[in-house]
């Protein structure tokens, strides 16, 4: 699975998630992807987040939306950060279904976070001119 | 605030000989979409970008080295949402489209639809001048190599029912 979030100079948020779905499924399977909240969600108010993983369980916890909503209740309450809610997401996800994966977030500011719980991911991020970029937990 | 774009190849297992390629191109297609928003476009517009970026490039799991289902074909999905007016397109099983995610774009713009599917998302992609590409562009030697390796021993790939005994803890990652 691929995917990608943005924030534009005008504070709008997209995202975009694409795959080829899971190493020898059955025709006809349709995972995370395609599924609003699972897959991707993207919205003004709160953030934006592309998801990647056990689609399955990527889908029974709705990750995408359940991840902004952590955004929405850390912002208001809290003021943590957008990475804190994708870490409450992927632990909700482990703890409840068993599922692992992981997760690109955005909010209307431009703060950003790439969280998995896997032992890795490829990830990238673009702002102010600067790269960032990793494999493994902590890069 | 101030304009970012994220992107994510994909999480699990990325293989050592192919790790450097995996990075690489998380960097080529961060730096493509944050190059449309410097140009002014839309965060849409970037996000659309660094995905048809990802799935051109044989190294990750969408279009071009996507994995294979049981019968040794190709079925991508994609989604697109814009966070502005929560306007959203997606397409699901879709086969012989080099861009998935352009297509899902097409469906948040051109249809009053969130989803459409398999070959009524082909017929949509023709009727909108979507090129359709031969099957064998979109497999690597890669994807059919591990598409082997996760048959069965003796399996018939159409036996649907054999499946659940091959996949249940194999290539679980999407």
């Amino acid at each position: 699975t691929v995917g990608a979030v943005a924030v534009d100079a005008e504070g709008n948020v997209a995202c975009a998630t694409s795959t080829g779905g899971m190493l020898n499924k059955m025709e006809g399977r349709v995972g995370d992807t395609p599924c609003i909240g699972s897959g991707g969600f993207a919205d003004n108010q709160v953030g934006a987040v592309s998801t990647t993983g056990h689609g399955e369980s990527i889908v029974k916890v709705t990750l995408a939306r359940l991840i902004l909503f952590h955004v929405e209740l850390l912002t208001v309450f809290s003021g943590q950060s957008v990475e804190a809610a994708s870490d409450l997401g992927l632990a909700y996800m482990k703890s409840r279904v068993g599922g692992l994966g992981g997760v690109v977030t955005v909010d209307p500011q431009g703060h950003w976070a790439t969280r998995f719980s896997t032992r890795q991911m490829a990830w990238a991020a673009a702002q102010k001119d600067t790269l960032h970029y990793g494999l493994y937990t902590g890069e | 605030m101030f304009p970012v774009v994220v992107v994510q190849g994909g999480a699990g297992h990325i293989p050592k000989e192919r790790s450097e390629n995996s990075r690489a191109g998380v960097c080529s297609a961060a730096r493509a979409g944050y190059a449309v928003l410097r140009r002014g476009g839309s965060s849409m517009d970037a996000v659309v970008e660094a995905v048809s970026q990802l799935e051109n490039n044989p190294f990750f799991n969408a279009g071009c080295g996507s994995v294979l289902n049981i019968r040794g074909e190709v079925e991508m999905d994609a989604i697109v949402m814009d966070g502005k007016r929560l306007d959203s397109g997606a397409v699901s099983a879709v086969r012989n489209i080099a861009n998935p995610i352009q297509l899902a774009r097409l469906v948040m713009d051109k249809t009053s639809h969130t989803c459409l599917t398999a070959e009524g998302a082909n017929r949509f992609a023709r009727s909108m001048g979507v090129s359709e590409v031969p099957p064998e562009s979109l497999i690597t030697d890669y994807s059919r190599m591990r598409w082997k390796e996760n048959l069965a021993p003796g399996a018939n790939p159409v036996d649907s029912q054999i499946l659940k005994s091959v996949c249940v803890n194999r290539g679980k990652m999407g």
